[in-house]
């Protein structure tokens, strides 16, 4: 663990009674090797240790002996702050319709975050609809309708031929005369470097006027997520990411990136493949997790 | 990436560390290859920023020069059909590379038949039916919830009794680190062998270009429960490099195979070692 890594640093170290400059910056090697393996992004760990010096130089007593555990409790405290400190909760609409678009890369969680965010709404004495915005995906209507089956949603997939703008825009009025107050828009994957695609998307949001824009990250993603996390809240203004794949064994470091780079805040997490493994986001444990 | 240098100095050094584990290359061999190349700089006595990149794509083409590593061609078994299955974490792209390489073996003249053994996640057997009817190849499918192994089985007694080349066997995403789940694996791939007389033809890893240091934890566990012959990378048409892969062929040496570079049947290709490379330190 980071812990023990910093233990034999400092155990080089002993006998000292205040810590050095150089000291800081042999025990950040350590800490910094921690986060790359966790994902962070390259960029994000030079600004983070950053911060983290000047805490750890600033701190007045630094007895070497309890200087690993010092270290770490900084390094887990500051990942703490930077990734909670925000407004976590879902803005629902003072009135009438409440909703949510949910978009990201190919694959990374979205259609099945629908069906359970359709669970946690209906948890919370709501009544959601879901809306099947993808027409490209082979059978993703019919993975979605599944889905709704499952959690006991209606689905809406407008006609055969529809635009995903006309369906979504189409969806809102369904939503009034059936009296659901959440609207839950999935959007086909697609790339953030894809023109066409991130302007259909513009135009879905322009159409929807959502309270929430959801951006669905995979909790395995490397480097990458930090390009087309601001890619994406460049272009649509993301309210919040999502999480997903967290029941796997990736440290999730890209959480940190992204919550870095767009200041937007992580609001759920997907814990597994079931439609009830949607949790809250807890920046604490998400922040032990990065340390490994 | 070195134009408008004009010598080697550390900054040349960070500037390339940066680049390769922004490219997820892992640190462990980000430094080894800098060390690499700090010590033949030395050695060498090289002075032009050129020599630096050459070195490095040297370096890092070791990784990809293990003799396993290099047979990129798809293995077939006689008696047909041969039997590809496709293994892998959630969403990283099987069924869909799936159909690409159905396209690619039927385009050359040979008969597939497709096994839709994901029978656990919504709408998984309909969209590979959906990829059979526009290959306009047969597929083998039960009802959700059946035994994945059943469904493999069948389709190799239906290939046998068609005369059908090649079998392709979709299987459900699952986190690497599930015990019940890698079991469910083994057992397909068991009931697989004892059917056809052999082990599987290819048992094909699929990963997702996107993916961090994960990688190596998935492809090291999928290993350990079923014989992986090969890597397909998918979405290199994204931002992501797959820089992972090249601890992949180094610490295991499996070889990469083929790679996905878009969503349509015909974006499939056979993997190129230089192109990668060279992308990587793009
Ligand atoms: N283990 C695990 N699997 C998940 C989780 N969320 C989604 N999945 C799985 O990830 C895979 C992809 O999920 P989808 O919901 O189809 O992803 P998507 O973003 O809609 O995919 P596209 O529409 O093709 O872009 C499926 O196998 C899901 O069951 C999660 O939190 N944990
Ligand atoms: N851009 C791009 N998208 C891809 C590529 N390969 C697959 N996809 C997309 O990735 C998403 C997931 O693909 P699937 O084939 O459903 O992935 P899977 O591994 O079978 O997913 P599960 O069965 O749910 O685990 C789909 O939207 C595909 O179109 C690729 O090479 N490039
Ligand atoms: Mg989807
Ligand atoms: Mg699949």
């Amino acid at each position: 663990s980071l812990t023990d890594k910093l233990q034999g640093v400092f155990a080089r170290l002993r006998g000292r009674g205040r810590l050095t400059e150089k000291d800081i910056d042999e025990a950040l090697r350590e800490v910094r090797l921690a986060l790359l393996e966790a994902d962070v992004h390259y960029r994000v760990v030079k600004e983070f240790l950053q911060r983290v010096r000047e805490r750890a130089i600033g701190t007045e007593v630094f007895e070497s002996l309890s200087g690993a555990q010092t270290v770490v409790r900084i390094v887990h405290s500051e990942l703490t702050a930077l990734l909670g400190g925000s407004d976590a909760r879902v803005q629902f609409a003072p009135k009438g319709q409440t909703v949510l678009m949910l978009c990201g890369l190919q694959g990374s969680g979205k259609t099945t975050t629908c069906g359970k965010l359709a669970g946690w709404m209906r948890r919370h004495g709501r009544h959601a609809l879901l809306v099947a915005c993808d027409i490209y995906r082979p059978a993703a209507r019919r993975q979605l309708e599944v889905l709704g089956e499952q959690i006991k949603a209606p689905v809406y997939g407008g006609s055969q031929g529809q635009s995903p703008v006309q369906i979504a825009r189409d969806a809102l009025r369904h939503a009034a005369v059936n009296g659901n107050d959440v609207v839950i828009v999935d959007t086909a994957g697609r790339l953030h470097i894809d023109e066409a695609m991130m302007e259909e998307l513009a135009q879905i949001r322009e159409a929807i006027q959502p309270h929430e824009t959801l951006l669905v990250v995979d909790a395995m993603t490397g480097q990458d997520a930090v390009n087309f996390a601001t890619d994406f809240h460049t272009r649509l203004s993301v309210s919040g990411f999502v999480l997903t794949k967290l029941d796997g064994d990736a440290r999730g470091g890209a959480a940190l990136s992204i919550r870095h780079v767009t200041g937007v805040p992580v609001k759920f997490v997907g814990m597994g493949e079931k439609l009830d493994n949607l949790d809250a986001f807890h920046p604490d444990r998400m922040a032990s997790r990065i340390l490994g | 990436l070195v134009t408008g240098r004009g010598r080697i100095d550390e900054s040349l050094f960070d500037d390339l560390e940066e680049s390769l584990i922004k490219a997820d290359v892992s640190v462990r061999l980000v430094t080894t290859a800098l060390d690499t190349l700090r010590e033949r700089t030395r050695t060498e006595r090289w002075s032009d920023p050129d020599d630096i990149l050459r070195g490095l794509r040297q370096t890092l083409g070791q990784a990809l020069r293990n003799p396993a590593v290099r047979e990129v061609g798809l293995a077939t078994g006689a008696p047909s059909p041969s039997l590809y299955l496709f293994v892998g974490v959630n969403g990283v792209g099987k069924t869909t590379s799936i159909a690409k390489l159905t396209r690619r073996l039927t385009a050359s003249g040979a008969k597939a038949l497709l096994a839709a053994a994901d029978t656990f996640r919504a709408g998984a057997i309909e969209q590979l039916d959906t990829w059979a009817d526009r290959l306009d190849v047969g597929i083998i499918k039960h009802r959700p919830g059946a035994d994945p192994s059943a469904v493999v089985f069948d389709a190799i007694q239906a290939a046998r009794a068609r005369h059908i080349d090649y079998v392709l066997a979709d299987t459900a995403g699952r986190i690497q680190t599930k015990a019940h789940l890698m079991e469910e694996l083994r057992k397909v791939a068991r009931v697989a062998e004892r059917s056809l007389g052999r082990r599987p033809d290819e048992v094909l890893l699929v990963m997702d270009a996107t993916t961090g240091q994960n990688g190596i934890s998935q492809a090291r566990l999928f290993t350990e429960a079923v014989p992986v012959s090969g890597i397909i990378l998918t979405k290199l048409d994204g931002t992501a490099r797959g820089g992972i892969v090249l601890s992949i062929a180094d610490e295991l040496g499996i070889p990469i195979k083929l790679v996905g570079s878009g969503e349509r049947a015909e974006d499939l290709e056979d993997f190129d070692p230089e192109a990668f490379i060279k992308a990587l330190l793009a």
